[in-house]
């Protein structure tokens, strides 16, 4: 059980563990039930629950903006923005004139722990694993990394087949019921519009592709988004990121999420890399859990704010 | 619980094609059981790479016998995971 009696009183700048989360969970469903609900989209490798918080005011499948965190366990400050962005939500619909816009036209949905398993061991057992926790039959070697995992050049450069790697793929695309469980989601949904994943700790802001170096279609569109969402980022603390596509600013990587939501047909697809300066890594003091996550609030703000005003 | 003591993690900045070169072929060197926390992007793009204790000395001398200057971000990493657990148990308290 939680120590924590509401989400008013919870505590957002230390770190929780799984329990604790899906605590906070069922706390600001039930604080908020007009406007908050809770689906689960599956079961993880271990049986852990897929949880989706749903933030919507109404209608019938409205456009929606998608937002991951935590697909690799050992970002704990993913996990923890995720409780923010979520409290956040809550607190500024009615108050914040675009949030408030946008949630009266569009869903938002919430998946604040993609790999719960991983994130549980990385409390337990090792707090810098990265991958799922599935056994790979024929290797001693456990787990998939699940950003390799989706079927967008699945298997190609800037993946590994080896599953000792940090980066294996897994057998086949979608082989992870943790994607898989996404995947069928979002295309029974079909009205997504944004697709944002939350990675640390480099201080990136991507968008397709990763897989390859020919540029998106709306690799323009992409390009001056990311420009305003990095300066809305900055304007509050002058954490500085670089933006790009994925392949350009980072590295050539295949079968990655935000490749896979753009070639369905998801425009504004962006994975977002997190703050460390350079001191920290994977190891953010929880003090700064608050200021990373606010600082990333507006650049998450910039893109949702334009997908709701550029409808397509 | 895995423990890290005397782990450093190690930021390194490739400063031409052919230390950039070097740095990948370090990712790929399974012997020294290195995880790289910042994989290898480009020239003037830091790599963070954590070593265990056991490894430090061969993976330094690597670096130097290269010429590749590295300087250490973190120095012990299981201090910065002790004190990260009693930060939340504290929390908890």
């Amino acid at each position: 059980a939680s120590q924590h009696r509401n989400t008013d009183s919870f505590d957002y700048s230390s770190y929780h563990t799984l329990s604790e989360i899906y605590s906070f969970q069922d706390m600001l469903v039930a604080e908020n039930p007009n406007l908050v609900s809770k689906i689960v989209i599956g079961q993880s490798y271990e049986g852990r629950p897929l949880n989706v918080l749903k933030f919507s005011t109404g209608g019938t499948n409205r456009p929606a903006i998608w937002i991951d965190n935590g697909i690799h366990s050992r970002e704990w400050i993913t996990q923890a923005s995720g409780i923010w962005f979520a409290k956040k939500i809550v607190t500024d619909y009615g108050t914040d004139p675009t949030l408030t816009a946008i949630l009266d036209n569009m869903d938002i949905f919430l998946e604040m722990v993609i790999n719960p398993d991983g994130f549980y061991y990385t409390h337990t057992t090792n707090r810098l694993w990265r991958k799922t926790r599935k056994p790979n039959p024929g290797s001693s070697c456990i787990g998939v990394d699940l950003n390799r995992n989706w079927d967008a050049d699945f298997g190609g450069p800037g993946a590994s087949s080896y599953p000792c790697s940090i980066t294996y793929s897994g057998p086949s695309a979608h082989s992870e019921s943790e994607v898989k469980s996404i995947v069928d989601f979002v295309k029974s949904h079909g009205n997504i519009k944004a697709f944002l994943s939350v990675h640390s700790y480099s201080q990136l802001l991507l968008y397709p592709y990763g897989y390859t170096m020919t540029p998106a279609e709306d690799q323009a569109e992409l390009d001056s988004l990311a420009l305003k969402a990095v300066t809305d980022l900055a304007s509050l603390y002058g954490t500085t990121y670089t933006y790009g596509s994925f392949f350009d600013a980072l590295y050539q990587g295949s079968g990655t999420s935000i490749d896979w939501a753009y070639n369905q047909g998801i425009k504004y697809a962006y994975t977002l890399e997190q703050r460390d300066t350079g001191t920290y890594g994977f190891l953010l003091p929880a003090n700064q859990i608050i200021p990373t996550a606010t600082e990333t609030w507006l650049a998450l703000m910039a893109i949702m704010d334009h997908t709701y005003q550029n409808p397509y | 619980k895995k423990t890290f003591e005397g782990h450093q993690v190690l930021r390194i900045i490739p400063k031409d094609d052919a230390q950039l070169s070097l740095m990948k072929n370090l990712e790929d060197m399974n012997e020294f059981e290195l995880d790289f926390w910042r994989g290898v992007t480009g020239v003037s793009m830091p790599v963070d790479v954590r070593v265990p204790i056991h490894n430090l000395e061969s993976v330094k001398m690597y670096l130097e016998a290269q010429n590749t200057e590295y300087s250490v971000m973190i120095k012990d990493l299981q201090v910065l995971l002790d004190r990260e657990q009693e930060e939340m148990k504290s929390a908890a308290r």
